[in-house]
């Protein structure tokens, strides 16, 4: 049986139409293009779930596009602390992070996790210790830090707002 | 928020979720992205899912583990059941989407928001690509 199905997604909130820029848009629709291309090329030559739902979020990690890896929102103190979990229907082994800073793809970590640790979840400084321990790819915050990411908590903070999800204000 | 959920044709699932968390956020916040059983969750007997939106929300409620309980104890199609603990958590006063596949690999989307960038491939048939509520 070669049957398979792959579903992913970049975030929902107040997308529509007229409201979001045509390039934005095109960018966007490529991002989810070229993540269902990475998960899909896993399947299609009869990988694992695990192994395609991490090829997929991986690309969309790095699109920045998308709230997530390099497409991060900040901190109200500036920074980009980001969150991941995977988890594998076979045995329900699970892996996750919280408030990571330094490794290029958080969903990695979290399958480190899984993987190589008694753990199922670690969060903060020990998370990134344990990512430089087992050879994770690191980036330095510059990597994470986008302009339009920044715009969006200067308008934030300007505006006397609270912590908001970026998908739901801007889309 | 982005996410993915598989199921490959050995006939397991599984379930990604990765997040920035949301704008301005103080005091080491986390939402549910990374908490198995709310933002995320897969089980070979039921499905995986993963979830995006207003996390406090999706933690109280326990999406991901609750759309995977209608499917195994009421017996609910992956759609019923997506859209069924959707409406909980609009009930309640949070907003956002889920992505599900079934295990015996059933697509479904339910989002309460106008939109939500959101893709699906199978084997057989053409991949979709969506970002507004109506595509």
């Amino acid at each position: 049986m070669d049957d398979w199905t792959l579903l992913i997604h970049g975030g929902a909130g107040i997308l529509e139409r007229g409201k979001i820029a045509p390039e934005a848009e095109a960018a966007a629709r490529d991002g989810l293009a070229q993540a269902l291309e990475a998960g899909s090329a896993v399947l299609r030559g009869c990988g694992t779930a695990l192994d395609a739902v991490e090829a997929a979020v991986r690309a969309l990690e790095d699109h920045p596009a998308f709230n997530a890896g390099r497409g991060s929102v900040f901190t109200y103190e500036g920074r980009n602390e980001m969150d991941a979990a995977i988890m594998d229907g076979r045995d329900r082994s699970a892996g996750a992070v919280a408030g990571v800073v330094a490794t290029r793809n958080p969903i990695s970590l979290a399958r480190a996790v899984m993987e190589h640790s008694p753990h199922v979840m670690l969060a903060g400084r020990g998370a990134d210790g344990f990512s430089r321990d087992h050879g994770l790819e690191q980036a330095d915050a510059d990597w994470f830090a986008l302009p339009e990411r920044r715009a969006q908590l200067d308008a934030m903070k300007a505006s006397g707002g609270s912590a908001f999800d970026v998908d739901m204000k801007y889309g | 928020t982005v996410g993915a959920v598989a199921r490959d044709a050995h006939g397991h699932v599984a379930a990604a979720t990765s997040t920035g968390g949301i704008t301005g956020k103080r005091w080491g916040r986390v939402g549910d992205s990374p908490i198995v059983g709310a933002g995320t969750w897969a089980d070979d007997r039921a499905c995986a899912v993963s979830c995006t939106g207003s996390g406090e929300f999706f933690l109280r409620v326990g999406v991901a583990h609750e759309i995977a309980a209608h499917l195994r104890f009421a017996g609910e199609s992956v759609q019923t059941a997506a859209d069924a603990v959707m409406a909980e958590v609009k009930a309640m006063g949070g907003t956002g989407g889920v992505i599900v596949v079934g295990a015996d690999g059933t697509p479904a989307w339910s989002l309460t928001t106008p939109g939500m960038y959101r893709a699906r491939a199978r084997a057989t048939g053409v991949p979709v690509v969506a970002i507004f509520g109506d595509e």
